[in-house]
């Protein structure tokens, strides 16, 4: 990637591959996936279904919005409501296919972009902080 | 800003200034400080003494993992704490007469950079999301 130009460049190039992408499982308790959101330090993450196809994406602010009571946060519900109930699955998504373009277009609203497959499986994700190296890179050529 | 050429903006022109930004005071309950956290939707926010100098920025998931014990969230302890207990204090910092080269290559570590004046004076915030929306306009130009 460090040779190609901008508009030669597709998602795939720069994507964080699935592997290495910390996930939670549409039907894991909230519990579990505040866990991996504090453990990880990511403030959300995608989440995927048992056969690994892109379902939504969480994060700590919907859990935590979840909990929140009229005098404190009621962290005792998180055993009982799942990842399901709280994720959000109206998001964009891309192809690996896609152009640098259509990934800079979208990452302006969204920290990180989901990458799938045209049957839904789970690629990876393209992040801001990637588009922006390769905008810096640019910029000193 | 829209005419200008990225070699001539600067911090200023781009910031979201301070009375536009979501903070918290250094000596609140991190009780209080989680609250606003959640209620403002943001994943972390930067910390001001009484005197508005800036002091550090204190986000959701280092308040979480301040209270995580073996077996649960620990909730109780939030109202016994305060933010400069748990805030980060050693953080990049830009001043308004910096350049967008300046700008964009915090950022590609951090998705948003304090900007203060010569005084420590807190005067606004350098987004993500404002930089990229820059770089797209040039693209199309
Ligand atoms: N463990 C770590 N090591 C080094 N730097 C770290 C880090 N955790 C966070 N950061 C820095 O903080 C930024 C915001 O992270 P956040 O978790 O809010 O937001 C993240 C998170 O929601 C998600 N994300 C990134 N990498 C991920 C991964 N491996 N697995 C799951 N989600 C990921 O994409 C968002 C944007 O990531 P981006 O890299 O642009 O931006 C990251 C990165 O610059
Ligand atoms: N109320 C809202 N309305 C519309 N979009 C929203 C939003 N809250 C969050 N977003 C979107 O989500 C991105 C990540 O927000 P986050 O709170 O993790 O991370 C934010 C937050 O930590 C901080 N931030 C942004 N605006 C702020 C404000 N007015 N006051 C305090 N902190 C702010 O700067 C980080 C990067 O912000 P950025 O705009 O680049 O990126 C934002 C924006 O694209």
């Amino acid at each position: 990637t460090q040779d190609k130009k901008l508009t030669d460049i597709v998602i795939d190039d720069l994507m964080i591959s699935s592997e290495k992408v910390a996930h939670v499982q549409v039907n894991n308790p909230l519990e579990h996936a505040l866990l991996i959101l504090v453990k990880s330090g990511y403030s959300a993450v995608p989440v995927l279904d048992s056969s690994y196809k892109l379902v939504g994406t969480i994060g700590k602010t919907r859990i935590l919005n979840k909990v929140l009571g009229l005098e404190r946060f009621e962290m005792e519900q998180l055993s009982e409501m799942q990842v399901h109930e709280a994720m959000y699955s109206d998001i964009p998504c891309l192809s690996k296919s896609d152009t640098f373009m259509e990934g800079l277009k979208v990452v302006i609203n969204y920290p990180f972009v989901c990458v799938a497959d045209e049957n839904g499986y789970f690629d990876g994700i393209l992040t801001r902080r990637v588009i922006l190296k390769q905008l810096k890179r640019d910029y000193y050529t």
